[in-house]
């Protein structure tokens, strides 16, 4: 993946 | 999850607990700049909109939240309780010379043309930036405090470990976002004459004073 849309990361 | 990413994750949230309780015991904002601590609100305010819309997981809302509030109380401690020991006169750098720019670039580079995904760059984008205003103060005073070094320390050993758990997921997990490894980098980068200073004296338990 190139980005992850639900943005997990702080 | 990995270990990189959870540490770093801890030096952020002790960072923000050590400016806190720098300014709380000292009754004092001495050598803070409201300017980046302005910044750091509003960096957690756009990204963490997700909140309302999203549920990850307890961890990622526990710390949202926290994050949003202590930087919240930052500022109240700062602009309202202990205003009289703001020093303003030295915290001049001018925020508008990268908010510009960085809401600029979120609306030109971004994964996504959506409300959320643009305030989510931006936020991205100026928290690689908003120390500026801090270290452009120490460079003004020629010092920080110990608290305010160790503050730094943890705040830019964050953004360092989460490079590390970004090299863990791409050869794990195959995961690789280009706008926060950039944007993290550049914002580890800002802090590498800092942390050469720090090294060299505050853990030989000299106060940081920049060289003449």
């Amino acid at each position: 993946a190139t980005y992850d849309p639900n943005h997990d990361e702080l | 999850m990995n270990v990189f990413r959870l540490t770093g994750d801890i030096a952020h949230l002790l960072a923000i607990i050590l400016l806190l309780m720098k300014i709380w015991k000292t009754r004092s904002c001495a050598g803070v700049s409201g300017k980046s601590q302005m910044m750091f609100a509003l960096v957690f305010t756009t990204r963490y909109l997700d909140l309302i819309t999203n549920f990850i997981s307890l961890y990622n809302t526990t710390m949202k939240m926290i994050f949003i509030a202590s930087s919240y109380g930052t500022l109240y401690l700062m602009f309202l309780k202990f205003r009289a020991t703001y020093d303003s006169n030295h915290d001049t750098f001018r925020m508008e010379f990268l908010v510009v720019p960085v809401a600029g670039l979120s609306f030109l580079v971004n994964h996504d043309f959506s409300p959320l995904e643009i305030l989510w760059t931006f936020s991205i984008y100026l928290e690689s930036v908003a120390i500026l205003p801090q270290l452009f103060m120490i460079s003004k005073t020629g010092e920080a405090e110990t608290i305010t070094s160790h503050y730094l320390f943890a705040l830019g050993s964050y953004r360092a470990l989460y490079i590390l758990n970004w090299v863990y997921r791409f050869y794990f997990e195959g995961f690789f976002d280009l706008i926060a490894v950039v944007a993290g980098c550049v914002q580890t980068v800002l802090y590498c004459d800092f942390f050469y200073l720090y090294i060299t004296k505050v853990w030989k338990g000299k106060k940081l004073t920049l060289p003449a």
